[in-house]
């Protein structure tokens, strides 16, 4: 939208109503995650400022175009609301972005089938001319997520909107992560030249190496290669799939001593938040001795050389694959990741490879679930129960056994599409836990594995173990969905032999469609790896604290107010969010007042703006000019005829003529 | 292994709804489908 007073500051004041589900809070803080890892935009807790975004549960997902500088803005987040894709592109319209196909160049890409929509409906297909928005310079978008999907308003089966390039049919209304796109645009509008809490990313394609630099006093160098006799035979960036591209860094340990070591130590980075996620991938293909540490150098008054501190470490058998791996570190001071291979004893072949690093200021994922030959998978599964595959029970950091169940060809209602449910079960801890299990949110996020984070369009859903949901029995008992699994699931057995409970399951059979599956690097190198997390959010059932001076300028009922001063107050109802207060025993309101509007008023019924002040000193200065005119030209008549009679008097008989003539 | 008895409940009911979808099953008319223009808007949803 055109137009500087549509913009916000950069940091968003917010404020999370009680009404929202305890689910939505935590799917919006993980949105307010994207944005900063993604652009400049921040979010706060609102503390007063005149402008913020309420955010709450209303009927629907919607929300208004840009900073409106009405007080409060409402965003509503309802049922069915709570996916991070739909809270991001709700978020997205509040920074002043309308859909992506209204905008005014729309009819040179996509075309609208007017025919085909829901009678009445037709009006959802405006577009904006140039005037009023603008594309910001960045060409139309089929992958943006505040794109329309083909079926938007239809009132048959046929598509509402008609991409004029084919092969897009199917990606638009995407509603998985920000598109390139949709983040250029984003970092444009409100000038951002960097992100927030994204620090570093490298896939060594370039000779500098991101300015990477080999230790000195070890051993042995860090190898920039394409490919390595025992492997890998390619980089993980690319695959081999790019002709003359396709790096990556290599510490041999086929030849050397025991003990012999190899350095390699990031660019000189700034902390802001004081703990990072480290994800990269490795090859490991030397001896099952060897080492690759993680340390981080920091720096100090006290260190100018920097103080070595290690994060981590991989050490095991060796694979002939590419794999994932993330460590959290919790730096607060400038410093340096340094990458420390170290040959161990016994013959090796090969040794350690590393690609694709990203560092951020977010927090890691618990788990990782990755699952090899992904693609034979779908080639062999049947749709339904017989195609469904459970990931290793996962333990989280309170103690919690849970559990992903993956449908890979969908359910029998929902083939081709996956679907996934989370489960608890039964783990080392059970007797010592909280059930029904209190507040934990599961997040299952199918990584997108292109090598920038930033880049990355995940899907993800959560779900959240609600202590309170549950079903009653025939004979009346209570069965509590998130219990103790070995009271309310199921005994199941591992392929190993193990037993255990696997309790009841929460989650979606719309998960992500085989066609989007299969687009982006969701599946690399035939694999597919999923992020888990579960985090105790139970935070989030608290009230969000009111700033303590202001009131809020709230505009819906759902707003926590201040109570009212009397009782005299109660019946005398300020309107538009105008406070009652009690003045010599009578009832009397206050107005909200904002930057530039007001309410006036006995009952503040009257809005005031800026703009009216301004109206009323123009009119009242043309009425009075316009009266100031009249007066003079009265008085100048008034006073020539008065001149024009002295005259006559004057001079009686005389008789002008032109005597030239 | 199957288990012996499973429940999984889909908080979506099987149905792939996007934004537009869901405010209109809910009758909101709604500018483009998900747009406030005014609060008024806002109170009564």
């Amino acid at each position: 939208i055109l137009g500087d007073e549509y913009r916000w500051p950069t940091t968003i004041p917010y404020y999370l109503e009680d009404s929202l589900d305890i689910n939505a809070k935590g799917v919006i803080l993980k949105a307010f995650e994207q944005y900063r890892l993604k652009t400049c935009i921040d979010y706060k807790p609102w503390e007063g400022e005149p402008n913020y975004i309420g955010v709450f549960k209303g009927n629907g997902c919607f929300s208004s175009v840009g900073n409106r500088r009405i007080g409060k803005q409402t965003l509503s987040i309802g049922n069915n609301c709570d996916r991070i894709a739909t809270i991001e592109h709700e978020f997205l319209h509040a920074l002043g972005f309308w859909h992506e196909q209204s905008r005014a160049d729309r009819d040179d890409y996509v075309t609208i089938m007017w025919d085909r929509i829901s009678e009445g409906k037709q009006h959802n297909f405006n577009k904006y001319s140039d005037t009023e928005s603008s594309s910001l310079n960045v060409p139309y978008d089929y992958s943006s997520m505040m794109h329309y999907s083909k079926t938007a308003f239809m009132n048959g089966t046929e598509p509402t909107i008609v991409t004029r390039i084919p092969e897009f049919m199917d990606v638009i209304g995407q509603r998985m992560e920000f598109s390139d796109s949709d983040l250029l645009k984003v970092n444009r509008l409100y000038n951002c030249s960097s992100s927030l809490t994204f620090m570093e990313h490298c896939s060594f394609e370039l000779e500098n190496i991101c300015g990477m630099i080999q230790g000195s006093g070890d051993h042995a160098d860090w190898e920039h290669v394409m490919q390595v006799d025992g492997g890998p035979m390619t980089d993980y960036t690319t695959m081999g799939k790019c002709e003359g591209t396709g790096y990556f860094m290599h510490f041999s340990t086929a030849t050397g001593m025991a003990g012999h070591k190899a350095h390699m130590e990031s660019r000189i980075l700034y902390p802001k938040r004081g703990f990072q996620c480290l994800q990269f991938f490795y090859y490991n293909n030397g001896n099952q001795n060897d080492e690759l540490n993680i340390w981080v150098r920091e720096y100090d008054e006290m260190n100018p050389e920097g103080m070595l501190r290690r994060m981590g470490g991989i050490q095991g058998e060796p694979q002939d694959y590419w794999q994932f791996h993330y460590l959290s570190l919790n730096v607060s001071k400038k410093f340096r990741v340094v990458f420390e291979g170290i040959k161990g004893a016994g013959v090796s072949k090969g040794g350690f490879s590393i690609d694709d690093i990203n560092l951020s200021e977010t927090q890691c994922p618990s788990d990782i679930w990755r699952i090899r030959n992904f693609t034979h998978l779908l080639a062999t599964s049947p749709s339904g129960a017989g195609g469904r595959i459970y990931s290793p029970r996962f333990h989280s950091s309170e103690g919690y056994a849970f559990q992903i169940g993956l449908y890979v060809n969908g359910t029998n209602s929902n083939p081709g599409e996956l679907a996934i449910y989370f489960h608890l079960a039964s783990g080392l801890n059970d007797d010592r836990l909280q059930w029904p299990c209190p507040w934990m949110q599961i997040t299952g996020l199918l990584l997108d594995q292109n090598p920038d984070i930033r880049r990355q369009m995940s899907n993800q859903r959560s779900v959240t173990t609600d202590p309170t949901l549950f079903e009653t029995e025939a004979d009346g008992s209570k069965i509590y969905f998130w219990d103790d699994p070995r009271k309310v699931g199921s005994l199941v057995q591992d392929l190993d032999g193990t037993k255990y409970y696997r309790g009841p399951g929460r989650g979606t059979n719309v998960f992500l469609t085989h066609d989007r599956l299969r687009s982006r690097n969701f599946i690399k190198g035939d694999d597919v790896i999923f992020l888990i997390t579960m985090e105790d959010i139970s935070r989030l059932t608290a009230t969000q604290p009111l700033p303590q001076t202001t009131q809020p300028p709230a505009t819906t009922s759902s707003v926590p107010t201040t109570p009212p001063a009397s009782e005299l107050c109660d019946t005398f109802g300020c309107e538009n969010d105008g406070v009652c207060v009690v003045e010599n025993g009578k009832p009397v309101c206050r107005c909200a007042v904002g930057k530039d509007w007001w309410f006036m008023g006995e009952k503040c019924q009257i809005k005031g703006k800026s703009e009216d002040t301004v109206i009323a000193a123009v009119s009242a200065s043309v009425a009075v000019f316009a009266a100031m005119l009249l007066v003079t030209v009265t008085s100048v008549y008034c006073v020539k005829k008065k001149l024009i009679k002295k005259m006559q008097r004057q001079t009686p008989g005389i008789v002008m003529a032109n005597i030239n003539a | 292994q199957p288990a012996s008895r499973v429940i999984e409940i889909d908080v979506d009911g099987g149905r792939d709804q996007d934004i537009f979808d869901i405010n209109e099953a809910l009758g909101l008319d709604l500018v483009e489908g998900d747009i406030l223009t005014d609060h008024v808007q806002a109170i009564n949803s």
